[in-house]
């Protein structure tokens, strides 16, 4: 299974 | 007071038809460097990131930082109704509630006004750090559309590969398997047909192929496309807008439970 990572856990919020 | 005009109208034509199905509403920021948005999909699974450099506008006035919230799909209905040989100025005034767009035609004889209303949109923009990729294609944007439009009929997720043989498009769904390969080619006539496959290292990963399509939207902006790719990381699948800036596309890859 494979599951889609959110952008969030890449890129920062200030 | 904002004031910027574009020549090459049907550039703003083509930007928005690239981005408004992957988001609704965003954010236009105005500065002295350019036309700018960052905006993620509302899963928050793909960003994307364009810039117009103040550079390629014919006049470029932004008297302070503006931020212009806009539905993108109400600004693509106001846009399709300029001509694609029309020159489109925007104009807004600082903390005005609309934005206006004029479309002249080029010999001057048909002059249009539409006015947008702006919305808030609370948004905040994310730090992208600066990366090395491991692996940086770069093909012709009309093959990259063909292959995404072809393994979506196959299968929802793709595999891209690098590898010193080339670059592997794979699927795989319910009536079978498929695999594109494609091989560093630059003995091409015209330099917008060449295959440049940049490999620091191998790398393969997984990407939903909904939003690789949705990406191929942009295909008329430029002949190229250039894909990056580095493991643990979204790959960026970039389009230059002719010689004034260029739409990012992000997309965080799947991974193994």
């Amino acid at each position: 299974m494979q599951r889609q990572r959110s952008i969030l856990s890449f890129f920062q919020k200030p | 007071m904002l004031e910027l005009r574009l020549v090459q109208g049907s550039l703003l034509k083509k930007v928005l038809e690239s981005i408004k199905d992957l988001v609704n509403d965003a954010n236009f920021d105005c500065s002295s460097t350019g036309f700018s948005l960052q905006a993620m999909d509302s899963s928050h699974v793909a960003l994307v990131s364009l810039l117009l450099r103040s550079e390629g506008f014919e006049h470029y006035r932004c008297d302070r930082n503006l931020s212009m919230g806009m539905n993108l799909g109400n600004m693509s209905k106001m846009l399709k109704c300029a001509g694609n040989d029309d020159i489109i100025t925007i104009k807004a005034d600082d903390g005005g509630d609309t934005v206006t767009f004029m479309f002249e035609s080029p010999t001057q004889d048909k002059i249009a006004d539409f006015e947008m209303k702006l919305m808030d949109i609370d948004s905040e923009h994310l730090g992208i750090p600066d990366a090395e990729y491991h692996s940086i294609v770069r093909m012709p944007s009309s093959e990259f559309q063909r292959i995404c439009k072809d393994l979506s009929t196959i299968g929802d997720t793709v595999v891209i590969s690098v590898t010193k043989e080339g670059v592997k498009f794979s699927t795989a769904g319910d009536i079978g398997t498929a695999n594109i390969v494609l091989r560093q080619n630059t003995t091409v006539d015209k330099p917008e047909d060449a295959i440049v496959i940049e490999m620091n290292e191998p790398v393969s990963l997984s990407f939903a192929l909904r939003y690789m399509n949705s990406f191929t939207k942009a295909t008329p902006l430029s002949d190229t496309v250039t894909i990056s790719l580095s493991s643990e990381l979204p790959v960026v699948v970039e389009y230059k807008v002719a010689e004034m800036g260029y739409i990012r596309y992000y997309l965080a890859p799947k991974i193994e439970e």
